[in-house]
């Protein structure tokens, strides 16, 4: 499904030059559940969107699905991101002032579906992630933790095959986050393949793989079980 | 030190009406260390943005030092504020186009210190999260929790003797985490008052007393050690 080869990512601040990723080399298969760990700042979300087409490499290839990712023109990304790809942000990224449905109803407007479909697929996303009594409110009308909802539920709402969270428990309560995990582990088993950075073990757990990043490499690649 | 009788925060959402906190009482004394805990919209961030001066209660009343603070306005509110209370919020709430070092410097030039002077002071805080390679980024070229840190280290500039984090280890790592957490800690022995929002049970340990927050009140109070 997803072959990274030599992936190098850097940013220039001023007349340093930081390197974000240092040759990442990655293959994962269709229907795999992965874990990425590691330390703040080594990494993470960079190779996240990378793999979720919301960034281009500075060098190396990405082959996905048999595509080449990286010589991709913007509006070609664009339509394979709408297409594939379920994003949850570290920072939820919510339009600020439309409401929970609203951002959840987003991505679907861009798949030509009805006005009125639109609507109960997003109110079933809604429900799904325990909002449906806040589903009129503005982000900032929000816990933190209902922000996060949100932006789970907006990854969904397209039935991707792919799906990229950034920490998308890092603002619930244990039994929410337990809730949340639920759904990305029948979403799993109905076939998907689920990329989730996070720094909780019994998150990563959930995982049939573990991969430690370091410092912009993979320190660490392991399979923990075979699902 | 913190006094709230029957606190009251209700919001108007349309026709209807959300009761954030149902009538909270609660005390805390000089250098407690407490931490918060609850589902995902239970109350817990407003209640602390009550405690911290960033919000005034629906009705209750609410005693900061002997002072009334629920019937203060807005400017002695602030001044209070900026005097007393270090806030880590739970969505960082940076400065988008000043660099992490311009960030934590803000508290500073409230308190009248020369531009000299408060580099140094900001520089030291920006060290002390791990930070100084980054402090010429701006948020958008940092990982979240490099940003989370940039927050804590804003939040700690000005020495508050009060001092309230919102989940600040939420975006870090293991390791990371509990550098902040000995901030904390040495804060605390240092005669401060601490008081944390977190979902993590490893991080809930460091305090001395856990208030557990259930649908805008509170549900359990407990003194877990006496330090
Ligand atoms: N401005 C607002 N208008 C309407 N409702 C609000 C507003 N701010 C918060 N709320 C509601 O008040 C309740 C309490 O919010 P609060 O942010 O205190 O929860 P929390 O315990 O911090 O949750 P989390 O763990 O998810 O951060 C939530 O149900 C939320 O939807
Ligand atoms: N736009 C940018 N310009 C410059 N440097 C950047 C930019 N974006 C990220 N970085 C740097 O690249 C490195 C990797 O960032 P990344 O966001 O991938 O880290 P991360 O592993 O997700 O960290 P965290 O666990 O804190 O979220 C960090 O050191 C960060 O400061
Ligand atoms: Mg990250
Ligand atoms: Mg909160």
């Amino acid at each position: 499904l997803i072959n990274l080869k030599d992936i190098v990512k850097t940013y220039q601040i001023g007349t340093v030059e930081v390197q974000a990723l240092r040759g990442v080399d990655i293959l994962i298969h269709s229907n795999e559940y992965i874990s990425i760990m590691g330390p703040s700042g080594s990494g993470k979300s960079t190779l996240m969107n990378i793999i979720g087409c919301l960034d281009t490499p500075t060098s190396g290839i990405y082959e996905l699905e048999g595509e080449l990712v990286h010589t991709m023109d913007d509006n070609k990304l664009a339509e394979v991101r709408n297409r594939k790809v379920g994003f949850v942000f570290q920072t939820f990224n919510l339009l600020p002032r439309a409401t929970a449905l609203h951002n959840v109803e987003l991505p679907l407007i861009y798949s030509g579906i009805s006005a009125a479909k639109r609507k109960v697929i997003a109110e079933d996303a809604i429900e799904k992630v325990g909002l449906t009594d806040r589903m009129h409110h503005r982000p900032s009308e929000l816990s933190g933790g209902q922000r996060q909802r949100v932006a789970i539920a907006r990854a969904l709402v397209n039935n991707p095959s792919l799906i990229l969270a950034d920490e998308p428990t890092g603002n619930l309560d244990s039994t929410t986050g337990k809730e949340i995990m639920a759904i990305f582990d029948d979403l799993h088993n109905a076939g998907n393949t689920i990329i989730l950075i996070t720094h909780e073990k019994i998150v990563a757990d959930h995982a049939d793989r573990i991969v430690h990043i370091l410092d912009g490499h993979i320190a660490e690649d392991i399979q923990v079980k075979n699902n």
